[in-house]
């Protein structure tokens, strides 16, 4: 696994989240050190790691203005687990700095600057592809796109393909796909007919470890733990087990 | 049921596009003539309708630019609906209108210069809260809330609502919330949980008929049909059915 991993995908609700949190406690529960950085306005990550977004007088937001500094907002949420917070505030990002020569290379930036040596830095994008997720891909060394065995979600990886494309020919050469992680997967004939798909267009990049759908993984977010914190003895403790053993 | 109904929710994956291609569908059923209206750059919904995104010579995206207009732009998916069509391009909108004056009202002038008279317009949004969802909500009579029974999907209703109260007090006075839909429902411990805070929050405005989770739906949408239309007899048919009787 490299440093920096980027969690990214325009459709909704597939569990970039989900696994950005989840990859990260684990790591960090093997002893790695590890910074989160919630670079979605919904601030699903900060709410997961026991964080109110409203309570931060500065945030990832005020990072990508250049008021801050990610030494500056980052807060400790667990041993070995740092996050970088983000609120809806970010919401207005796009409107403010897309007009700014290099607005996609703030987040980039902002990571060079960081003087602490961490392990692994995971960052959360939300769903779209705008210029929060393009900062996401230009400041990354692999993305992890989580697809849900669902039509919907699978027919939309093209689309990020071509994303992912266009940030390595102009501003990340060096951007690799880690794994694209099937999640939601249910024993069905349709999530085993999308995991054909994308085992067919995706070949060795399509992780060996599904995310098998488990009611725990969204009991286990309302509680502000991982899924192996929650309860390990789950099928979704043990998935997350196994892809994180995967990409290590 | 009023004439403009939007379906948002900045949350990924929570049900926005299953909910308004079905009820679409469903009133066409009845007889009512619906016009469909895609404002989602990852145009699902056009997908959902049996059409190729990337076919199209001009979509919502040369409506909302001013080169185009629905009447044109429109086309013929099934008896009684119609739908006008997105596609990826519509991703880089926001950047090209936002600073124009007005450009919240584009879809609502758009709406109000087309010549046929549908009983019923629907509009699927992105998960964002930004210009394509702004527009849309200053376009419409009522807003339709498809809420995920999950953790993360529950605590990000209070966002949408400021959008929402924000949106009437400067562009749409008239703008109603028609229901919150549960969606995704399952027969768990958490799941019962988040209708009971749904329903303390919204009351009477929550929607007494839940979309229960059926795999049935997934498939219905990689077959470009309704849920009614691919199995009637499905705990999913059932539920949009009793959904529209209960706002119809
Ligand atoms: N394997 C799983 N089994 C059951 N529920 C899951 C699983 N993975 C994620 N979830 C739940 O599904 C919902 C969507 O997941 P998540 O929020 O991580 O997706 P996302 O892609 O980050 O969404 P968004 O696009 O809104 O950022 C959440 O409520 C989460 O708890
Ligand atoms: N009641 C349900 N039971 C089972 N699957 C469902 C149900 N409702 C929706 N789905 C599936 O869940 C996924 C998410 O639904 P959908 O795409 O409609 O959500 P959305 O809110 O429009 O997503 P986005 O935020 O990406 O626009 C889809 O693959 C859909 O087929
Ligand atoms: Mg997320
Ligand atoms: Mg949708």
């Amino acid at each position: 696994m490299k440093k920096i991993s980027v969690f990214a995908n325009q459709k909704g609700g597939v569990g970039k989240t989900t696994c950005a949190v989840n990859v990260g406690f684990e790591l960090a529960r093997r002893g790695r050190s590890v910074l989160l950085i919630d670079m979605d306005p919904q601030a699903n990550m900060t709410t997961w790691c026991g964080q109110d977004p409203d309570s931060f007088d500065a945030t990832i937001y005020d990072v990508l203005k250049g008021t801050s500094n990610i030494d500056d907002i980052k807060v400790k949420v667990k041993e070995k687990v740092h996050l970088a917070p983000s609120n809806i505030l970010l919401a207005s990002i796009e409107r403010e700095i897309f007009a700014a020569i290099g607005y996609e290379r703030r987040l980039k930036k902002a990571i060079q600057e960081i003087t602490e040596n961490f392990n692994h830095i995971l960052i959360d994008c939300p769903p779209s592809l705008g210029t929060l997720t393009v900062n996401g891909l230009v400041a990354s060394d692999e993305v992890y796109i989580a697809v849900a065995c669902e039509h919907l979600s699978v027919i939309g990886t093209n689309k990020l393909l071509e994303t992912i494309d266009a940030v390595r020919d102009n501003y990340n050469a060096g951007l690799e796909i880690g794994r694209v992680i099937p999640t939601m997967f249910t024993n069905t004939v349709l999530a085993g007919e999308m995991v054909k798909q994308l085992s067919t267009f995706f070949g060795d990049t399509l992780a060996k470890t599904k995310i098998r759908r488990n009611v725990k993984i969204g009991e286990s977010s309302a509680m502000g733990q991982s899924i192996m914190e929650y309860d390990l003895q789950s099928i979704g403790a043990q998935d997350f087990i196994s892809l994180v053993e995967e990409i290590i």
